[in-house]
């Protein structure tokens, strides 16, 4: 992997979103990773709907929490996602309104990733921005700065939130993970999340995963 | 009546049940606060101890909490017994004002407590024995009125608002312990969560079913160097 990268800097990320009085991270993750990777593949950035998985992904529960394993099938078996302007977040759940026609990207597959952070790093640099949930301890009071809670309280058997990987480098020598949040840009730094890199902090590198596009 | 005279700062003292009364009386409101009527708990046993701090009082209490019996054969675990929690509870009581600074509660006879409220207390003891800093409430209600103006809150009654204050002030005390044990550079303080318990929160915010569910099985991604 090179030593840092950061596809933001590439225009791989769309803004930061709010996820609102809802479980809904699974959903930001899962459309984060799918915006990035139709970004690399087909050259253009849009930003896509969360309120279509809350609505029609019927195999999660919306505001109560998903998986982003599931959402990956929902899009593929639904027929693709339609853009956050033509199916715009409510933050709870309402009857499905998806439409084919007013789908804009698709995707062919998902797959699991290494749970080796060097691995993740390589993939990331290479492939694009990467869905991952961590346990979220302390993040209820996070303002800035790289996070390396003790092992003990941030468990990697306890998580909680679905998340995207946009990046990853050191700072003063401390090596981090850039992570887009869903919270809003008014939390952390400037709504990103920024986690200790390379020993499997809360559990980064547990459950990383990605779509594929053809 | 107070075993020692109110000289000296760093010392506690036991205190009577009469004296016990207001700050215990205080906790219990706390500790039902937004329980319907027919399920609050009430108060059993009480003990306490007091030292001053500032131009306030820290009662340092310890007391049961009679759980009301569950009736709803739909919820209830059976079988279905009275409940009883030992909690200890801080309050500082100070012109007259009281404000809750710590609430650990657990079930008689075991070690389990609630949901991360003792999560720290192994490894910083010391922060609990730290005196406060004079008049501590005011300043405390300086910092949660600019957080109110900041994040555009505001509370059905005035009740709640001194809920959210309590809440808002242990939040704080958590931050200031979650901020000790970071390894890395990260600052923790106040956010827009400040006025949120951690139940709360992660009923809210967080997604639970990803530790619950495994969810579908995908393929293996090929790694990068072998493309």
């Amino acid at each position: 992997a090179p030593p840092e990268w950061d596809w933001r800097k590439k225009g791989a990320v769309t803004e930061v979103k709010d996820q609102g009085m809802c479980g809904s991270c699974w959903a930001f993750s899962v459309t984060g990773n799918v915006e990035g990777q139709w970004f690399l593949n087909q050259g253009t950035l849009l930003s896509l709907s969360e309120q279509e998985l809350l609505d029609c992904d019927k195999t999660d529960k919306a505001c109560l929490g998903g998986l982003p394993s599931n959402a990956y099938t929902a899009i593929k078996n639904l027929g693709g996602l339609e853009t956050e302007d033509d199916y715009s977040y409510q933050g709870h759940v309402q009857t499905c309104s998806f439409s084919a026609q007013r789908a804009k990207v698709y995707i062919n597959d998902s797959v699991e990733l290494s749970k080796n952070e060097n691995k993740m790093a390589a993939w990331l640099a290479q492939k694009g921005p990467i869905s991952v949930a961590i346990n979220a301890f302390g993040m209820q009071f996070y303002r800035h700065g790289i996070a390396h809670p003790l092992r003990p309280l941030c468990s990697p058997w306890l998580i909680d939130h679905a998340v995207l990987l946009v990046g990853y480098g050191n700072r003063s020598n401390t090596p981090y993970w850039a992570i887009k949040n869903s919270w809003g840009s008014n939390w952390g730094e400037e709504g990103y999340y920024y986690l200790y890199r390379g020993s499997g902090a809360c559990g980064v590198n547990t459950m990383a995963s990605s779509a594929v596009v053809n | 009546v107070p075993a020692k005279p109110r000289a000296d700062d760093e010392q506690a003292w036991d205190l009577s049940p009469p004296e016990l009364l207001a700050p215990a009386r205080f906790a219990l409101d706390m500790y039902n606060y937004g329980r319907a009527a027919g399920m609050r708990a009430v108060l059993g046993a009480v003990r306490g101890r007091v030292r001053r701090v500032g131009r306030g009082s820290l009662f340092s209490l310890e007391a049961t909490m009679e759980e009301p019996p569950c009736n709803d054969p739909l919820v209830c675990l059976l079988p279905v017994t009275k409940k009883t929690m030992l909690c200890s509870f801080e309050v500082l009581d100070e012109l007259g004002k009281h404000m809750l600074l710590r609430r650990d509660c657990g079930p008689v006879n075991t070690k389990a407590t609630e949901y991360g409220n003792e999560t720290f207390s192994s490894f910083l003891p010391m922060l609990n024995k730290d005196p406060l800093p004079q008049d501590f409430s005011v300043k405390m209600a300086t910092v949660f009125e600019d957080f109110m103006k900041t994040y555009n809150r505001t509370y059905e009654s005035k009740e709640e608002t001194q809920w959210r204050l309590t809440v808002f002030t242990r939040n704080m005390v958590r931050a200031q312990k979650i901020q000790a044990l970071d390894r890395g550079t990260a600052q923790y303080g106040i956010t827009k969560f400040s006025d949120l318990t951690e139940e709360e929160f992660y009923t809210i915010y967080l997604n639970p079913l990803l530790q619950k569910e495994p969810g579908r099985k995908m393929s293996l991604a090929k790694p990068v160097d072998d493309l």
